[in-house]
């Protein structure tokens, strides 16, 4: 997937550090320090139509039906997650017990055009 | 958030505290907790450090489930004043009304005191004191009773199940425990350590299944 950088506007990852400490968080939140808050962002023109950001069957399923049917700029295409991954939290609650869970699908690993 | 034309920074400003918002927002969301937890009481580094390890020496690995999500959850003792016994212990637990809880293991550690010059067995019993439904004898039911042979104090650990399994079902937010020692000669030999450095606490394991997901009965 790709990753934002300056020179594109094409659908990608934005990577943002959440660190506890910075929201005053540290207290209650006993591990990890912070955690990944990424999002996806960025144009998805028809000639990338369902591409999870490498080429792929599906993609070509689509820009085959787009070029069959000569669709315009009717529907759109959305940049959004394509992988996602849990995050482990240990956390004291309102008791002063620790708590220890994996949160599913947590984290945004990577993006693509829907 | 709209940047302020005159001050290119502020954008990065904005982003930046919009993105913690959205942080915040989501972890509360995910943890389905209503608002960030302020502590009852500080918990001393050690008993954490203490506990997390055994967490990890527990090892119990599971992978995310949509369907039942996984907990464990250590939570440390508060003396209980009203115990006949003397040796009374306290826990706080709090759970949502619709989340569905089921516990898998919970293991209660206590540090027994046990004078150095005594070389006997001893028997540990372990009751669920105080509230209604299944009580045996009085107000308390027979959870654990282990013979123990006395050599010197340390950490002993205790499995609680299956008793403890219909406490979380029920409304109760207090574990109430008895403690009992009983020397082969009849005196009470040990008793439990609740300073701060050996607090006792209960490691449970459980699996939530998480409200509107229901597993269609075929």
């Amino acid at each position: 997937s790709l990753r934002c950088s300056q020179n594109s506007n094409l659908c990608c990852r934005k990577d943002y550090y959440v660190d506890f400490r910075d929201i005053g968080w540290n207290d209650w939140i006993i591990k990890p320090e912070g955690y990944q808050i990424n999002y996806c962002v960025g144009q998805c023109p028809l000639h990338v139509a369902g591409s999870p950001g490498m080429a792929s069957s599906f993609h070509t399923a689509v820009f085959n039906l787009v070029k069959a049917n000569n669709i315009q700029a009717s529907g759109h295409s959305c940049c959004v997650p394509t992988r996602r991954r849990p995050l482990s939290v240990l956390y004291f609650d309102r008791n002063s017990n620790i708590v220890k869970t994996d949160i599913p699908d947590m984290i945004v690993d990577a993006c693509g055009c829907s | 958030a709209a940047a302020e034309p005159r001050c290119p920074s502020c954008g990065a400003g904005a982003e930046r505290r919009l993105l913690e918002e959205a942080a915040k927002r989501q972890l509360l969301e995910k943890l389905r907790l209503r608002e960030r937890p302020r502590l009852a009481h500080a918990v001393p580094r050690a008993a954490v450090a203490r506990a997390v390890r055994r967490l990890q020496a527990a090892g119990a690995r599971r992978g995310p489930d949509a369907e039942e999500r996984g907990y464990e959850i250590i939570s440390f003792a508060e003396p209980e004043p009203t115990s006949p016994s003397g040796m009374g212990l306290q826990f706080q637990f709090t759970h949502t009304q619709d989340q569905d809880v089921h516990i898998l293991q919970a293991q209660l550690w206590l540090y027994l005191q046990v004078p150095r010059d005594l070389v006997a067995n001893l028997t540990l019993s372990i009751f669920l004191a105080g509230g209604d439904g299944d009580t045996v004898g009085g107000n308390r039911m027979l959870l654990s009773e282990r013979r123990l042979s006395a050599k010197g104090s340390g950490w002993r650990t205790f499995s609680l199940m299956p008793a403890l399994r219909s406490f979380f079902r029920g409304e109760r937010r207090t574990l109430r425990l008895e403690l009992e020692s009983r020397g082969d000669r009849g005196d009470v030999v040990a008793t439990v350590n609740a300073t701060h450095s050996h607090q006792p606490f209960l490691v449970a394991e459980a699996k939530v299944r998480e409200p509107g997901h229901r597993v269609a009965k075929r």
